[in-house]
């Protein structure tokens, strides 16, 4: 199964992940 | 030909010709994967094979659905006592799954496998992510993930194309379906959780086919509808989840659902694997879309089934039912919140601007069938 969130951020939103790095669930994802 | 069989020179065997056909298919795919390992080393980048349409006709048409709801009665079956621990245990084993962290850690204490699929976290295993306390006043919480998995893909949405995997895209328009603009966020402050109480929200409950493809200068307007002004961008962001990670899912901000839509669709693998093969994967399989509004504009998570994972339960959606057998792909199901305020058991606040959502809230989870 997969999650998969769209949304809309201010432009200088920045994602704080790896591609195929392990998450869990509570960890940030961006700010 | 018959002559032929009957001298026993080149019978029809279908065994030995399934055996050819599959180990000539086999090295082949061998091979390749070594080639791409090799220019892997070189450092040359090597591009995702996508599947031709037939291969994803032929998928497609394999009975998933089917084979998805007889296992999911399997998995329901009341397993014996002494039975349990070998079972469950050879399944925690083979998918890593972490005993410790699962608020019941006695494996007698599932009934089914099924039981044990949907089991719950300890109360302290996940702690939210928070900003350093002394700038909380100045910054604002993070996005948090909604749930435990494998990061696949994310970043920016352009032009109306949201990459599954790097170099595999798929259509936002066909992802999302037509939006109307009532189920499109206004410019909207942050969600208020305190909601009054009062009559359970309506429903509006609609279904559609999909229509013919937007064009080009359609598919930008899509994208240039969710956002809001200038200064704003759509972003991405999609989490796997493996057999053996707890399978609820959470609020990964504070935020409105203003709408859910139910996509019935086919139930393929969404292991990385087949995300890299099927163009397209998320808009083809059956999923549960909520969208509304967050602090930024628009905001939307989708839950998206898989081939033994096809069961999707949202908490505070009583109708929603999902891989049901009459269901026909290609339409889909709308229910919108909001219209009237109401208040739902376990502090889902429904008011005027749809179901309000906190950080980190339990919002839904997925189940084997």
């Amino acid at each position: 199964s997969t999650i998969v969130l769209l949304f809309e951020a201010p432009a200088h939103f920045a994602f704080r992940l790896r591609p195929g790095q392990k998450i869990r669930f509570g960890e940030a994802l961006g700010d | 030909a018959h002559s032929v069989a009957s001298r026993g020179v080149l019978r029809w065997r279908p065994l030995h010709f399934l055996l050819a056909t599959g180990g000539g298919y086999a090295t082949y795919r061998g091979y390749r994967s070594h080639k791409e390992k090799q220019l892997e080393e070189q450092g040359i980048e090597v591009p995702p094979r996508i599947a031709h349409p037939w291969e994803v006709w032929l998928y497609r048409s394999l009975p998933t659905r089917l084979v998805s709801r007889a296992w999911g009665r399997l998995s329901r079956v009341e397993l014996p006592v002494w039975l349990r621990g070998p079972v469950l245990g050879l399944y925690a084993w083979a998918f890593g799954v972490d005993l410790r962290e699962a608020a019941e850690e006695d494996l007698r204490h599932y009934a089914s496998l099924s039981h044990f699929f949907a089991r719950r976290l300890k109360p302290h295993a996940r702690p939210l992510h928070a900003a350093h306390p002394r700038l909380r006043l100045r910054l604002r919480l993070p996005l948090v993930s909604p749930s435990d998995g494998r990061i696949l893909s994310f970043g920016r949405v352009r032009n109306c194309e949201v990459e599954q995997v790097k170099g595999v895209t798929y259509s936002l328009e066909d992802f999302l379906g037509p939006l109307p603009h009532t189920h499109l966020p206004p410019r909207a402050p942050p969600p208020h959780h305190h909601t009054p109480s009062g009559p359970a929200s309506s429903s509006c409950s609609s279904s559609s086919s999909s229509g013919p493809a937007p064009s080009a200068s359609d598919s930008a307007s899509f994208q240039q509808r969710l956002v809001s002004g200038e200064g704003r961008d759509l972003f991405h962001c999609v989490i796997y989840l493996a057999p053996g990670d707890y399978h609820g899912f959470h609020s990964p901000t504070d935020w409105r659902v203003a709408l859910r839509r139910h996509f019935p669709g086919s139930l393929m693998s969404v292991s990385p694997g087949v995300v890299r093969w099927v163009r397209s994967l998320f808009c083809h399989n059956e999923r549960v879309l909520l969208c509304g509004c967050w602090e930024h504009g628009f905001f939307s998570l989708t839950a998206v089934g898989a081939q033994n994972v096809g069961s999707i339960r949202i908490y505070f959606d009583q109708e929603l039912q999902t891989n049901r057998p009459g269901d026909r792909a290609g339409s889909f199901r709308d229910v919108c919140f909001g219209s009237e305020g109401g208040e739902v058991p376990g502090g889902v606040g429904r008011g005027p601007g749809g179901v309000a959502l906190r950080r980190g809230e339990p919002l839904g989870e997925f189940n084997l069938g």
